[in-house]
Parts: C-alpha cells; structure tokens; sequence
C-alpha cells in the first residue's frame, strides 16, 4: 500500500515536478501487466489540485520529490534487488509524455507570437521613429523683430508646423507690426538648411525691374515721381513657394495665423512708432496717414493697431493662393494702378512674369564651419571674403582686442569694395568670375598680404563703386 | 529689413530677411492695404549721390532686372559630421549689416565667446565713401583712440545694425535678439 502511495505520489511528481523535467522523464519504466493500482492514479484535475493544494506541506513536497530522484540516479538497475520497481517496456507515462509535447507545441507557438509581436512592435516604432510626425516637442528657438511675431512663430511650431511655416507665419506678421521695413509689397530672402540631408536652398524673392524702367527716367525724376522706385514684389511668391517646398500646414492656415494678428490688433513697438514719428514718406497720401496715424498723431508704443485691411488681403491670399496677388486680379490693378499715380511704369505684365528664384547658396569653409550665404545679386560672397582673409590672421583671444578691431577695420574695407562690383549675374557674365574670386582661399591670402598690422591703408586698395546711396 | 529665424524641432534651419527698402518703402498705400516698396533706389546710377561716387555697371537698371542686396540670411553649420555649432544669424543696416555679421561670426566662431556676448560687443563699419570708421556706442575711448592711433578717422553713431542670432550645439538650441533693439525677441523651446 505504502508502495502503491509511492508510486501514485511518483507519477504524479514525475508529470509535474519543477524540480527537473529530464531527470523525471527517465524515471524506471514500470510493467506492462503491473496490476492496477489500488488507490487509482490521479487525474489531471487532481493532480492539479495536489499540486495546487496551498494544505500540502512544501517541505514534504520536496522530501518526495528528491526520494524519487533516487533510483533514476542509478546507473545499475538490476543491482537494485531490493527495488520494488522493475524494468518496464511501456512508458506508463505515454499519456503524459503525450501531453508534454502538445504542451511543447503549445510553448513553441507561444514564443513564436510573442517575438513576431515584438519583432512588428520594434519595426513600427522604428518607422515611427524616422517617418512619423515627432511625438514629443523637442526644441527650437524663433527669432524676429517684433515679440508678438516671434511668439506667433513659436505658436505655429507648437501646432506641429514646420520650421518654414513657423517663418513664412512671423514675416508675414512683422509685414503688419513693422510696416516701416517690410511687408507684402516688398521683397526678400529665405535661406532654408536641413540640418539631417546637410542640404540647403535659397528662396530668392528679391524685387526686379519693372519691364519699361529706364536709368534715364530714375536719373531725372526718381526723388519725386514715387511710382518709379516700385519694383515687382516677391514677397507673396516667395513665401509660397518656401512653403510648396518645405510647409507642412495647410498655407491658408499658415496665413490665417497672421490675418488674426491684423484683424485683433497689435502693440505698436518702440520701432515703428518711431518711424512714424520722424521717418514718415515725403508727402504721405490721405490714406497713409489714416492708416498710421487714426489719431491724427504718431501713435504712441504699446497703443493697439488694427489692421482689417490687411486681414482681408491675407484672407484672399490664403483661399486663392498668389494667383491673386500677381494674376491681374484687384490686388494687381490696385498696386499697378497706385505706383502709376505717382510716376512708376510698372505694369500688370510685370507682376504676371515674376517668379522667385530657388538656388543653392555660396559657401565657404572658415575654421571648421561651412558658411552658407546668398549668391549675387546679394553680398554673399563678399562676406565669405572677408571670413577668408580674417581666417589667416593670428585672431585668438590672447591678441588685443584693438588689434583685432584694426585687422577686421582693415578686411572689411577689401570685401565692401568687392561687394560693389557684385549685381545680378543673369544680366551681367562676369559677375560669377567675380564671385569666384571672392570665394578663393588664394585671393584672400593674397589681400592679406596688403594689410598691414600697424597702419590703416590711407585708400583704398580697391576700386569701390556705389554702394548703398540710400538709406535701408 | 526685417529678420526671421527659426531653428525647428524639424532639424531646419530657417534664416530669412526681407525688406521694402526705405522706411515705408516708397510710401504709397494701396487701397487694400499694401504698402508698396522702393527697392530700385539699390540700383546704380550716375549722379545719384551727393558723394558722386562711380555707379556700378554690374548694378546698372535694367528691365527685369534685381538690384543688389545687402539682406544676408546666413546659415553656419560643422564642415564634417553633425556635431557642433549651428548658427542662424540675419542682420539689417545693408552694408553696414556685411561688416555686423562678419563681426558676430569673429566672436563666436574664433573667440569662442557665447551667442549672447558676440551679439553684444561693439561693432565697426568702414564707410568707403567719406573714408570713416564709424563705431558703435559699445565703443570705449580707450579702443577709438587705438584706431586712430593706427590712421582710422573714427566717427562714433549710436547704432549701425542689429544682428539676431540663433545657435544649435548638438541639441541645445538658443535665440538670441540683438541687445541694440528694442522690440526685437528671441523664444527658446526648453
């Protein structure tokens, strides 16, 4: 009885034990005819029962557990005569035995779900990683002329726009809150770097001549025919076309982002009411005045300005795109219509030609960094010049600043000279030689050469033409 | 001009200045708003100055033409690899903005001063038409009476541009107005 106790409690261990499932596997093989049991084996339900029983005593779990480990120790059998087992040919555990492999393809299937889930969940947030929107806001910085225009830069990159959005949204506002510098009449110039490709373009979207400007009419009447200075205005094409490129809000959205700040008003800064008050136009129009002036006087800094006008505008703008800023619409006849009041001769035709230039900008390497700047018609390469001839000089923190200051004194004098020869190379071939020139190592060293540490040059080394004759 | 820089979580860089030329570009106003430019006044023409400098044939008017430009957005980045100082850096003033960025450039780039400090720093600008060495207010006595000791016909103005930076080490991101402007700002996402 306390041998059929032992082999119930056996095989019931030896299907279930954690102790050591290949020692238990080859336990001794009981006989094929051995007589049923009295006490029958347990069932799956009971031995789960046993197993799970929180009454049964661990420490006798154990004790059993080793006792049955015993025999299967022995490499001799047949020396075991006291042993009431005997060699058997039929594994009475082939039923479990059984069991242990459906419960070894159960494990297979198990682990082969569990790394094909993780290996899906690793891929997807891999790609998560690389092509999807960034799910934690990382940083950045906007800089502008006006606060309320950095902090509506900083708003459109906090709603997921782009670092391009974020800017086309703070010029076109600082073309509301400082009307005195820029605006959507004006023109300008975007240098974009995407800092992961090491790629870079220049949205140029300068203003050009209207078609039937002539020197001669500038140089007999320019300070008092107004029109005249009017060049076509890039500003609207040149913010699209950054966007077509590099947007990634909707452009009506971007542009309602600085309607808002006309139509709710803004602080009048330091700057502009500055400007208002000492710099206004020779013979400003009605309309300027009651535009900038409501009052009747130079509004103070910090009173409110609202500018429906120009909401309304970029609301067109935002439904219709450029089209109706440069395709004859209202917009163009009322801009053609207003510089041909006052003398200009630009013309519908002008606004339909224009386009804004996407270029690469010029570079050059100054200890250790790549300097990207804008190629003529701007002054790039002249200030790449002067980095290049600056590089040569012993300019480290132990050299007095009054040194320095004479060497810089010196440089800049050769590179503005060499900025007015620059111009639009389009219309002029020579222009790209000169600018290869400038952005020669060679030749910088070469004009080193003819500065001198201890005297100013008393002329200048090069021929210098016009540069700047108005005020910007 | 205006200046606008944006450095994005996006990894862009986004420098950008735009212009109407003089201040209310040609002062006209159209109905709905627009303010009109006078960007041909960057052209050159005989006769126009009273300084009767020599007009520049490569910026003569021409239909179609761009005149040439002073507005220089410009971007700094390590010459190899991603590691390093960025750099976004604008600046107004037309000439006199080539001489301010060459000199920030100088303090970051060489001195290894901060963005902050380097925007701060007095600045020089030679005018070539009156052959003057105009400084800044930053400017000490001490520095003027160096640069006229060396045969520079120092003039002193109270500004000669502002520059507006923004600096990238590695991801450490900064905007920084110049310290001269009054209603200028720079935001930092932290």
């Amino acid at each position: 009885m306390a041998a059929e106790n032992e082999a119930s409690q056996e095989s019931a261990l030896g299907a279930y034990s954690p102790v050591d499932y290949m020692s238990i596997t080859s336990f001794p093989r009981l006989p094929e005819d051995e007589p049923a049991p009295a006490a029958p084996l347990r069932g799956r339900k009971d031995e789960d029962a046993f197993l799970g029983d929180p009454d049964t005593d661990p420490d006798s779990f154990l004790k059993s557990a080793r006792l049955q480990r015993l025999p299967s120790s022995s490499s001799e059998m047949g020396s075991q005569d006291g042993s009431p087992l005997r060699e058997t040919r039929k594994d009475p555990f082939s039923a479990a035995a059984a069991e242990c492999s459906c419960r070894q393809d159960g494990l297979t299937v198990i682990v082969t779900a569990c790394l094909t889930f993780a290996t899906g969940v690793t891929v997807a947030l891999v790609m998560q990683i690389y092509f999807g929107d960034p799910q934690i806001f990382q940083q950045g910085a906007v800089v502008t002329d006006a606060s309320s225009c950095t902090a509506l830069g900083m708003e459109v990159l906090s709603k997921q726009g782009s670092s391009v959005d974020a800017a086309v949204a703070a010029a076109l506002c600082l073309g509301i809150v400082a009307p005195h510098s820029s605006g959507l009449g004006g023109g300008g110039v975007m240098l974009v770097h995407d800092i992961r490709r090491n790629e870079s373009h220049l949205i140029d979207f300068r203003e050009s001549a209207p078609g039937a400007l002539r020197e001669e009419a500038l140089q007999r009447s320019w300070d008092t025919k107004p029109g005249l200075l009017v060049g076509v205005p890039g500003m609207v094409k040149g913010l699209h076309e950054a966007h077509q490129l590099y947007g990634r809000l909707p452009w009506s959205q971007v542009l309602a982002f600085a309607a808002a700040v006309a139509q709710d008003g803004f602080n009048v800064t330091h700057d502009l009411a500055h400007a208002l008050a000492e710099q206004l136009p020779p013979n400003a129009s009605d309309r300027f005045l009651d535009t900038f002036l409501p009052l009747g006087h130079p509004p103070l800094p910090g009173s409110l300005l609202r500018r429906p006008d120009l909401a309304e505008v970029l609301d067109i703008l935002g439904t219709s795109g450029p089209a109706a800023f440069y395709n004859g619409g209202n917009l163009t006849l009322e801009m053609v219509a207003e510089a041909q009041h006052a003398g200009g001769v630009i013309t519908e035709e002008d606004f339909s030609n224009y386009s804004a230039l996407t270029e690469k900008p010029v570079c050059g390497v100054y200890r250790g960094h790549l300097v990207l700047s804008p190629p003529p018609p701007h002054t790039g390469p002249a200030l790449i010049s002067a980095l290049n001839i600056l590089e040569g000089f012993n300019l480290t923190s132990l050299v007095s600043r009054e040194q320095a200051l004479h060497w810089v004194a010196e440089t800049l004098k050769i590179a503005l000279a060499l900025a007015s020869r620059l111009g639009d190379p389009v219309y002029d071939s020579t222009i790209t030689e000169s600018m290869d020139d400038m952005l020669s190592k060679v030749e910088a060293a070469n004009f080193r050469g003819h500065i001198s540490d201890s005297q100013a040059a008393p002329a200048p080394l090069l021929p210098v033409y016009e540069l700047d004759g108005a005020p910007t | 001009a205006a200046q606008v820089l944006v450095m994005g979580p996006d990894d862009f860089i986004v420098a950008m200045v735009s212009s109407l030329n003089r201040p209310f570009g040609s002062g006209l106003l159209t109905p709905s708003g627009i303010l009109l430019n006078s960007q041909m006044l960057d052209f050159s023409w005989p006769n126009r100055t009273a300084n009767h400098s020599a007009p520049s044939l490569e910026n003569s008017v021409q239909p179609g033409k761009r005149p040439l430009s002073f507005l220089l957005p410009t971007v700094v980045r390590p010459a190899e690899g991603l590691c390093g100082t960025y750099l976004a850096l604008g600046a107004n003033g037309a000439a006199r903005g080539l001489s301010g960025l060459t000199q920030v450039l100088l303090n970051v780039l060489t001195l290894n001063r901060n963005l902050s400090d380097s925007l701060a720093r007095g600045r020089l600008h030679p005018d070539l038409q009156s052959n003057l060495l105009q400084v800044d207010s930053e400017f000490t006595e001490e520095e003027i009476e160096f640069l006229e000791a060396r045969g520079h016909h120092v003039e002193k103005v109270d500004v000669l541009s502002w520059v507006h930076g923004s600096r990238r080490t590695n991801t450490f991101i900064i905007g920084v107005k110049d310290p001269r402007s009054p209603d200028a700002a720079g935001a930092t996402i932290l």
